[in-house]
């Protein structure tokens, strides 16, 4: 039996809107110690991870090992259903046919209760190691998606250049370019907006924009991106949880 | 001329 209850809908909602764009079928893995999830978009460039810690939920209980196949869009139009204030209760059984949404507002004593038929998806659930990574970089996430935005309407690919004091993102299109530079600083007064960068080794690396526009709408999860860049293996994007976190890993596009 | 990789190239199956 699964019963995991978010104290407010809408972390559900964001974590769902947060990747749903990229991925469409996906199998969540509840365990004793949280919900995870992992999927790759069709064209195997993008691989989304997600972990929900116990400690996210005001209220879990997992007693046995259940996978529920989702198809997002379908999850995502009952997720409207609710008020984003509504508690959320994801209900389901040891072997379940389909899965139980229960909204509750608490001050109206109004419940209202969906059901969602789960899917058998097949999906191979790749084994991620412990990736060395060359630069670190934490920025604040709003900051990061309106780059990615901006410098996306010039080109296809973006690329990031990240020196010892220095990260620049650039766009190179048909109709002209773009660049944008940041800095490192500490804001004392409001800690999320400040740009922290640890560098091992300076990166210069290209990605498709498309792919990075779909990692922005996890925007709404965290105000801070955590970004690792290695020239040898897909950069890490991670927007982090209250327990857990989403996870984009991104394969990079080399020069022939 | 840039070509995409995927995740496959990187991460292998469980």
């Amino acid at each position: 039996m699964l019963e995991a209850k978010f104290q407010e809908a809408s972390l559900f909602k964001r974590i769902i809107d947060g990747f749903k764009d990229c991925v469409q079928l996906v199998n969540f893995q509840c365990k004793e110690d949280g919900i995870i999830a992992q999927a790759v978009d069709d064209s195997r460039v993008l691989l989304v991870s997600l972990e929900i810690g116990v400690e996210a939920f005001q209220d879990y209980r997992c007693d046995h090992p259940v996978t529920l196949g989702m198809d997002l869009s379908s999850l995502s139009k009952i997720l409207r259903c609710g008020n984003n204030t509504d508690t959320l209760t994801l209900i389901a059984d040891d072997t379940p046919d389909a899965i139980i949404l229960l909204f509750e507002d608490t001050k109206k004593d109004r419940i209202s209760e969906y059901s969602l038929k789960l899917m058998d998806i097949d999906a191979d659930f790749l084994k991620i190691e412990d990736l060395q990574y060359d630069t670190t970089l934490m920025m604040p996430s709003a900051e990061f998606s309106k780059t990615v935005r901006d410098l996306s309407q010039l080109s296809d690919s973006l690329n990031i250049l990240v020196t010892k004091e220095t990260i620049k993102f650039v766009a190179t299109g048909d109709v002209g370019s773009g660049s944008v530079i940041l800095k490192p600083f500490i804001n004392m007064e409001n800690p999320d907006e400040s740009i922290k960068l640890d560098m091992d080794q300076p990166v210069d690396l290209t990605f498709g924009s498309k792919y990075l526009q779909d990692i922005v709408k996890g925007s709404a999860l965290s105000n801070k991106i955590g970004i690792r860049l290695s020239s040898e293996a897909p950069a890490l994007f991670q927007f982090d949880l209250s327990s857990g976190f989403l996870q984009f890993f991104l394969a990079p596009k080399f020069d022939d | 001329k840039r070509t995409q990789t995927t995740i496959e190239d990187f991460f292998g199956k469980n």
